[in-house]
């Protein structure tokens, strides 16, 4: 953009490709390039490069009143409930939260609440062997109420600072495993009340579109409390989460940048922001 | 529905009168709009509502009694013929066994697809063997020989100590002792960005040399479909694609953003978690779904 002399309508369309082409969607990229054009306006504004600092504000403010950082409860344990699409990166995350929280000097314990998918109970037994932490599990399956029923007395009973369930992926228009989803909820929260303290929805970054479907639907059925964005080292920027933050007000809390357990960070709107841009 | 919004543009249009190529434009970023909110890339749908304008310019629609049924019609034709004819043969080879691998992205389906195109394989009468050559994910191997026991079908594994070139390599040997006519080759998820392990599928194609390379996409993969899709045929070579994950609601607008920028035919759909839920690829239902 310091290529552009002036501002004009080409430019204009450009910026407004740029965000189209992180999948913000063409609603919310038409939306804040108005906004900013409204803005231009005000401030009669007449370098490019200020134009882009402004379009930058105008997305960071998408994200500001936010809770940053996950929820720790009053009293132990603190429940994270983990939820999301086939695929999106649930179970490996779990395991980067795991450690991160292990680290911090905390008890932990994951529950293996996919008790459907093929080697699903396998794949986290081996990140908490990896991490160090314990780990709940029934027979492939059981009844994934029954698995986190069993998990949260087991955390009670060994005074576990930290329970993060894993759960199996499932397509948010499916009915029935949706309805699913939401007794495993209700179980928790029978069970200690206020739980789960986080419902995160683990979200891919190269989604597209569904994205939005996705947190609409699971947010109905779980109530989210916040998003897990995914594979963000890969080329997708994740713009959708823009459209969610301002649709629905779920806000992102983590990005995982990786497959080892060392790879989740904070979500950094400033950093977002630059890289829609890079 | 874009059918209800053109018919309400055309409405407005025809009051005014006879239509002008502005009229057109107004009516191409309804379709545009439609394209994008269905993923489909961008340089894509460009390059398509340009190919549509020159359609719809050539046929005049001006003078057509039904404007809006006539766009509708030309978009969903040239839809059609962009995404190629149904096609889901997979090459053989003149001499067994026959080599398939399927790679992508990570989550994008392929353990799941290897099992389910094994099956559909196995159905049709062949004897197919499952490679596990994802060394790096946990219990990948595991995961595979979990469907190989419910299918019935056998899985080739060295562990997951070896270089997936030597499990390559090694399942086709395998293969010949067993009397397998076809392996299926399930490779670990990586980033089309990730040097190393897009050097690692080049080895083992130098290796074994598949008869057919098929690029497993998700469903519901945004704009970076062209990049992902466009990377992989690229540094590695891609025969076809599946498109999985296809029993959801995500438009799918990768099917045509692939097809465009590879070349390559669509050949399979994954229409659900169980392992008879392949479908072979139907251009038209594709190309109605795209358009909502
Ligand atoms: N590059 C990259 N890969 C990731 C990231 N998070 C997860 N993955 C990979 O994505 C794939 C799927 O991860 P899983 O943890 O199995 O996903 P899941 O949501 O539990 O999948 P299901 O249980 O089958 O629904 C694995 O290959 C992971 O290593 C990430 O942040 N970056
Ligand atoms: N609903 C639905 N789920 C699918 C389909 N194909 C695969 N899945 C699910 O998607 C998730 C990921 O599938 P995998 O086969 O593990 O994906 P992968 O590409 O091998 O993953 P990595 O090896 O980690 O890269 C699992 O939960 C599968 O059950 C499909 O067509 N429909
Ligand atoms: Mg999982
Ligand atoms: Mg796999």
């Amino acid at each position: 953009f310091s290529m552009r002399k002036k501002i004009d309508e080409e430019l204009w369309e450009e910026l407004e490709e740029v965000l189209i082409c992180s999948d913000m969607g063409v609603h919310t990229s038409n939306m804040i390039i108005e906004d900013l054009k409204k803005k231009a306006r005000e401030l009669k504004i007449k370098e490019p490069e200020q134009l882009v600092e402004h379009l930058k504000e105008r997305i960071k403010e998408c994200f500001s009143n936010r809770e940053l950082g996950l929820f720790t409860a009053e009293n132990k344990p603190t429940i994270y409930l983990m939820v999301g699409v086939n695929g999106s990166g649930k179970t490996t995350t779990i395991g980067k939260l795991a450690r991160r929280l292990k680290n911090s000097g905390n008890k932990v314990i994951i529950a293996a609440g996919d008790t459907f998918r093929a080697a699903a109970i396998e794949q986290l037994d081996v990140w908490a062997q990896r991490v160090g932490v314990e780990i709940i599990k029934n027979k492939q399956g059981s009844d994934p109420a029954s698995v986190c029923f069993d998990a949260i007395q087991a955390s009670k009973a060994r005074g576990a600072d930290y329970l993060i369930i894993d759960t199996a992926g499932r397509l948010q228009t499916k009915y029935n495993l949706m309805n699913e989803l939401k007794k495993i909820g209700k179980i928790i929260s029978r069970e200690v009340s206020d739980a789960p303290h986080e419902t995160l929805l683990v979200l891919d970054a190269t989604t597209g579109q569904n994205s939005l479907s996705q947190a609409k639907l699971f947010n109905d059925t779980v109530s989210l409390t916040g998003i897990v964005l995914t594979k963000l080292d890969g080329t997708a920027k994740g713009g959708m989460i823009v459209a969610i933050e301002n649709e629905l007000g779920v806000p992102v809390k983590l990005v995982g940048v990786g497959e080892t357990m060392e790879d989740l960070q904070d979500f950094d709107p400033q950093a977002f922001t630059d890289a829609l841009f890079s | 529905s874009l059918g209800e919004k053109l018919q309400g543009i055309f409405k407005n249009l025809k009051r005014k009168g006879k239509l002008k190529e502005q009229d057109v434009d107004s009516v191409l970023r309804e379709v545009r709009l439609a394209l994008l909110e269905a993923d489909v890339n961008l340089k894509v749908v460009k390059d398509f509502t340009k190919q549509v304008k020159e359609k719809a310019v050539g046929q005049e629609i001006w003078n057509s009694l039904t404007p809006a049924q006539l766009i509708i019609k030309i978009v969903k034709d040239q839809l059609t013929e962009l995404m190629g004819s149904a096609n889901s043969k997979l090459t053989f080879a003149p001499q067994p066994p026959t080599i398939l691998m399927l790679i992508g992205l990570q989550g994008s389906g392929k353990t799941t697809t290897v099992a389910k195109l094994s099956n559909y394989l196995k159905k049709q009468g062949r004897n197919p063997l499952m490679v596990a050559a994802d060394v790096y994910r946990p219990a990948a191997i595991h995961q595979l020989q979990v469907l190989g026991e419910q299918l019935k079908i056998p899985v080739f594994s060295m562990g997951d100590k070896q270089d997936p070139v030597n499990v390559c390599s090694g399942a086709v040997k395998k293969a010949v002792g067993l009397g397998c006519d076809v392996i299926i080759i399930d490779s670990a998820g990586r980033l089309h960005i990730d040097e190393d392990l897009m050097e690692e599928l080049k080895n083992i194609k130098l290796k074994v040399r598949p008869h057919e390379i098929l690029l497993v996409v998700d469903s519901m993969i945004g704009q970076e479909s062209v990049n992902v899709a466009k990377t992989f045929e690229d540094q590695v070579g891609i025969d076809g694609v599946i498109l999985t994950k296809m029993d959801g609601d995500a438009r799918g607008g990768a099917a045509l953003s692939v097809k465009a920028v590879t070349g390559k035919p669509i050949k399979f759909v994954g229409i659900g978690e169980k392992t008879d839920a392949l479908e072979p690829f139907y251009p038209e239902r594709i190309a109605s779904r795209i358009l909502g």
